[in-house]
């Protein structure tokens, strides 16, 4: 307000600004700075502030993804990384789920020719669209399936003894991996966004029965228990080939870069889409 | 009419055209062909560029160039801010950037309001009857143009989320 004057009044609501703020002044009220945090964290999609505990595992693929976005090739990590434009399209958020590990000895209920993994999605806003997803698995190169072609087949299960679990892909696993001569690789597994809008509305858990058969075994999941013992040795190979289940002494963060991992990519609703669309 | 002070330059030749927004809308302001008064962005200078604002049509012949300079100065223009995430506590969670340069709006918005100041027909409406009665304040210095920025954060869970930030930096300012 200039000369003191206002033609609208301000109901007590709004001080005048002085022309010069007071030192006091220029301190904000730490009440006023609590709600513009809480304002600006919930503009974030953010109830409160995060307090996540110390050195939580970070994926290797959420960084890349984050230094390939940021134009930061020479930081990525993995050289057979290539960005998801495909899953990507209009999403504006990439969100990442380690698998829940069972607690105890899970060696006992675990089926020697199968291996279920869960996903708890719960923690994806309501508000939130899910455009895409994708599993992805490790396969390490240092250990080999054993002679012969092997099939990957990769159900939706609710849990370890779902008597009807449906096959949602089937990929054939050959022993060389193209262009890579050491180190792993990640099979990646796209997800239709129907199974995560229905998880994400049901209990907020995804399911998926893995299982690595010899290509010429031909039987389906609910006889393969039966044939389990048969097939120990190419199991063995299975459960170093592809990464789903912890070694014995392997740390948290070796671990963590290894296991299985789900990403969704989604919409909230507001901003931009991560990657333009738009004239060059 | 054009000044007498050698400050003051005169350029021909080129049409007004100015964005409301983007990128580099204010890097090449021409004068108009009939505008004889008007300093170059470079006499003035400011942080890239991007912002500068004209005191075309509004020099007194008689003003001296350092009293231009400062008027020139007070206008509303982009001014730098490097947000450092661990400054305001952040750190904990955001797990990059660490920080990023966000900017933001700072200067006065006195009549008259060039095309090349964003100027929205609202401040340009309320800058004038500032002129006129001083009880209503002038026109305020904001972002007219922000972009976003992408953050790799830790959630309520633990879980990792890279996420597109909309309005996160000030691309331009304007009245």
């Amino acid at each position: 307000r200039q000369g003191g004057e206002s033609s609208e009044p301000d109901n007590g609501r709004v001080p005048p600004t002085p022309s010069s703020p007071s030192p006091a002044a220029a301190l904000p009220d730490p009440g006023l700075a609590q709600t513009i945090q809480s304002l600006l964290l919930s503009r974030l999609g953010l109830q409160s502030q995060p307090n996540p505990r110390p050195d939580v595992p970070v994926p290797q693929y959420l960084l890349d993804l984050y230094r390939f976005h940021q134009q930061q090739y020479h930081l990525l990590e993995d050289p057979t990384f290539s960005f998801p434009s495909h899953h990507i399209q209009q999403a504006n958020t990439i969100r990442s789920f380690h698998h829940s590990e069972p607690f105890g000895d899970n060696t006992k209920v675990r089926d020697q020719t199968r291996v279920h993994i869960s996903f708890n999605l719960s923690s994806i806003p309501q508000d939130e669209t899910v455009l895409s997803a994708e599993l992805r698995l490790l396969r390490s190169q240092a250990a080999s399936l054993g002679p012969g072609p092997h099939r990957l087949n990769l159900y939706l299960s609710k849990h370890h003894e779902d008597p009807e679990p449906t096959m949602l892909e089937t990929r054939l696993l050959t022993s060389g991996l193209h262009g890579i001569k050491a180190g792993s690789f990640w099979e990646a597994f796209t997800l239709k966004p129907d199974l995560l809008r229905k998880a994400h509305g049901g209990t907020g858990s995804l399911g998926f029965l893995l299982e690595v058969r010899p290509e010429n075994s031909t039987a389906s999941p609910d006889q393969s228990s039966s044939s389990a013992a048969g097939d120990n040795q190419t199991e063995q190979h299975q459960e170093r080939h592809l990464r789903v289940c912890r070694s014995v002494g392997q740390d948290d963060h070796s671990w963590a870069q290894e296991r299985p991992l789900l990403v969704t990519y989604s919409h909230d609703g507001h901003g931009e889409p991560l990657v333009k669309h738009g004239r060059r | 009419t054009s000044g007498n002070s050698k400050w003051i330059k005169a350029r021909k030749g080129s049409n007004m055209k100015t964005k409301r927004s983007g990128k580099g809308h204010n890097r090449d302001q021409g004068w108009g062909k009939t505008r004889k008064v008007g300093y170059s962005m470079k006499s003035w200078g400011d942080d890239k560029g991007e912002v500068s604002w004209s005191d075309r049509g509004r020099v007194k012949r008689n003003g001296s160039p350092a009293k231009l300079k400062r008027l020139s100065r007070g206008r509303c223009r982009r001014h730098p801010l490097h947000v450092d995430f661990r400054d305001v506590g952040w750190h904990k969670w955001i797990i990059a950037p660490s920080g990023y340069d966000a900017f933001f709006c700072l200067g006065e918005c006195r009549y008259p309001l060039a095309d090349h100041m964003n100027a929205s027909s609202h401040a340009v409406v309320q800058t004038m009857v500032n002129s006129v009665n001083g009880a209503v304040p002038r026109a305020c210095c904001v972002p007219t143009s922000l972009s976003p920025i992408a953050l790799l954060y830790l959630d309520n869970h633990d879980r990792v989320v890279l996420k597109n930030y909309q309005d996160m930096v000030v691309e331009s300012c304007g009245c």
